[in-house]
């Protein structure tokens, strides 16, 4: 008890580590449960279909190991020291928030000890509070134009309320004052009720 | 410029330039990106009413239209490497579907990788004039993602060396491939092989299936459009029916797999290279994942930004509601994200390219792994990003339901991706065949490589199972 293999929460090396010691333990949890199907003669579609879930939840534990490593790796490419640290501050979020939804995994396979549980979500709101200040830097750095965007809500201008008055006159319901449907439908009611 | 964005922006303790140029992977193409963009945002021609105004009919209309445009424009500007058709694509569209997505985006890419150089010597340079314009006809009405499942079948005729296409019962009708019901006149189909008597499972075969000058659909042919679905307006998803439709032998796909005159079958090297052009699709969608999100992260920071509502301490201003803990809880978590899912995207189209080059030298050794990876990572991205991009709606408040916040647009463009190009979990599954291949080599001593090499440990016991 109380054991961990991360030593330090903010140490992204050994937290890919976590991760991929997650992967490994479910992995190798899922195709023992397998195999030990087999070897009491169940068809091996049966015993495939029978350890799916598990099977599934290994693999996305594998492919998320893949994800925060690449993330963690992209890292020792980037030169700009103020780019540098943002991202890194952004990596540990990912990777700590991606622990705090996936806890079980963590304690079971004995990677991570119950007190480091509160550190990591503490450590999260942490992170909250650094990248809150760059946050609108951070998108504009996808340098996505309005156009890209599709709408008014994210303009770069920030100009939301008016364009959005703007945009709601062009809908075609607005061709006219009156709509054709009033003439049609409405004023006879009215004149029948 | 609203000025809480103002203010956001002079806080930042870092230049977003910098890390749009590690986004692009360099200041030079983060420069040539904007001149393509700008190209396209510049000129009148390409200028339109919203799209969110038009009925489904005049979307289509004013794809084609913009599609047609897109390519008589590229022509003049130069434009043919792949990524910068990608570019120029993206802005015209606007990152919408557009109906000769499979054209460019499955077709000419099949002609490369799985056609012989006579075939591409006949169909190439057609398909790159658009006197040929294709789509890529792999599912059914009843199969999609179990591809082993699918009914079509084309049966050789050595006395004719015709193949004969036919579609023997309802849930064999092609359905959904994108730019079949109206736009194209040609289809890679893939059917189920049977030449002297015998099944040789899937292979692939360019079948002409409009007139090439009155459009007609041809005898034996029946094609449509699927009708409306839960976005995707601009592209005529369609359907696909053969009554005994008799092609020339030359029409099938022999780079890897070969039917003789005598109707002698040649095996390929591995049934793998078939689904060489959905492997490349799934790299792609791991990229798609992360500008979907990135888009949707922008719309909603930004908004959140800007936008001010209740309080946090009694009597003081309305503050900005991104200074509300639970609305970064939401959002910072997944702008992490998209970060991480550009990282990814790009590995996984650079590690494509490589092993694709590999199988060009007959190296297929990681053939398996990318494979692998690519379903894998499809899955994983897009279950994530399609429950972001939702967030990110939800965390706007009213107005993120509006299409006037452009997120409506981003998740039904989007959400498809769980679905198509393979059903999520059955990708999980297929990731899972390979996970338990290689931890099963790991056991009997193989050392493996890649991303799974982490497994050889378990050989060694250092990670002991228990039951989950």
């Amino acid at each position: 008890a109380g054991q961990s293999l991360v030593m330090d929460i903010n140490d992204l090396g050994s937290l890919v580590e976590a991760y991929k010691q997650r992967a490994a333990w479910l992995i190798v949890a899922a195709c023992k449960n397998v195999q030990s199907d087999l070897k009491r003669g169940k068809r091996k579609e049966d015993a495939w279909n029978k350890n799916s879930v598990d099977l599934v939840q290994a693999t996305e534990a594998h492919c998320h190991y893949v994800v925060v490593k690449l993330f963690v790796d992209k890292l020792s490419e980037v030169l700009d020291v103020a780019a540098l640290r943002i991202l890194s501050t952004l990596c540990l979020l990912y990777t700590l928030h991606g622990i705090s939804r996936n806890t079980g995994d963590f304690l079971q396979a004995g990677l991570l000890a119950p007190v480091q549980l509160e550190q990591i979500q503490q450590r999260i709101k942490d992170l909250l509070v650094v990248i809150r200040p760059n946050a609108v830097a951070l998108v504009d750095a996808f340098d996505y134009t309005d156009t890209q965007l599709g709408g008014v809500l994210g303009r770069y201008d920030g100009n939301v309320y008016e364009n959005m008055f703007e945009w709601a006159k062009k809908s075609p319901l607005n061709k006219t004052q009156v709509h054709a449907s009033f003439h049609k439908y409405l004023k006879p009611l009215q004149s029948k009720l | 410029m609203n000025p809480d964005l103002s203010r956001e922006r002079a806080a930042a303790s870092f230049n977003p330039e910098t890390i749009t140029y590690v986004l692009d992977g360099s200041p030079e193409r983060t420069r040539r990106r904007r001149e393509i963009e700008n190209l396209v945002t510049s000129d009148p021609e390409f200028q339109h009413e919203d799209p969110n105004f038009l009925s489904r009919s005049e979307r289509y209309e004013l794809a084609i239209k913009k599609s047609a445009l897109m390519v008589q424009k590229m022509r003049q500007h130069g434009i043919s490497d792949p990524e910068e058709i990608y570019w120029f694509k993206s802005f015209v569209h606007q990152g919408r579907p557009e109906p000769l997505d499979l054209h460019l985006g499955m077709f000419l890419p099949t002609l490369l990788n799985q056609a012989t150089p006579e075939q591409q010597d006949r169909f190439f340079m057609p398909a790159w004039n658009l006197e040929i314009i294709g789509t890529y006809a792999q599912t059914e009405m009843g199969h999609g993602t179990h591809l082993r499942g699918l009914e079509t079948t084309a049966t050789y005729d050595p006395s004719t060396q015709e193949f004969i296409l036919n579609s023997p019962t309802v849930s064999s009708l092609k359905w959904w491939p994108g730019g079949l019901g109206k736009t194209s006149n040609h289809a890679v189909v893939l059917a189920q092989l049977y030449t002297q008597g015998e099944c040789k499972g899937l292979h692939a075969f360019i079948v002409p299936i409009r007139h090439m000058s009155t459009h007609e659909p041809l005898p034996g042919v029946t094609v449509g459009d699927i009708g409306p679905k839960f976005g995707y307006d601009e592209t005529d998803n369609g359907f696909l029916k053969f009554d005994k439709f008799r092609i020339p032998r030359e029409n099938m796909l022999m780079k890897y797999a070969q039917v003789e005159q005598d109707g002698k079958y040649v095996k390929p090297l591995s049934d793998k290279l078939t689904y060489g052009t959905m492997v490349f699709i799934r790299s792609m969608i791991v990229g798609d994942s992360a500008l979907c999100l990135s888009r949707a992260c922008t719309i909603a920071v930004r908004y959140s930004a800007v936008r001010h509502q209740s309080e946090i301490r009694a009597g003081e201003p309305e503050p900005q509601i991104l200074d509300f803990q639970t609305q970064q809880y939401k959002l910072f978590p997944l702008l992490a994200t998209a970060y991480a899912f550009q990282f990814v995207g790009s590995y996984m189209s650079q590690t494509y390219h490589r092993i694709t080059g590999d199988i060009q030298q007959g190296n297929l050794s990681e053939l398996p792994e990318l494979h692998a990876l690519s379903a894998g990572l499809k899955a994983f991205t897009t279950w994530v990003a399609s429950y972001g991009i939702e967030e990110c709606r939800m965390a706007c408040g009213g107005h993120g339901y509006s299409c006037s916040s452009g997120i409506p647009d981003i998740y039904v463009t989007f959400t498809p991706a769980c679905t198509y190009e393979g059903e999520n979990t059955v990708m999980m599954l297929q990731t899972a065949r390979f996970l338990f291949k290689s931890y099963t080599a790991a056991l009997s001593g193989e050392r493996l490589g890649g991303m799974v090499s982490y497994l050889n440990d378990v050989s060694s016991q250092r990670v002991q199972a228990q039951p989950l």
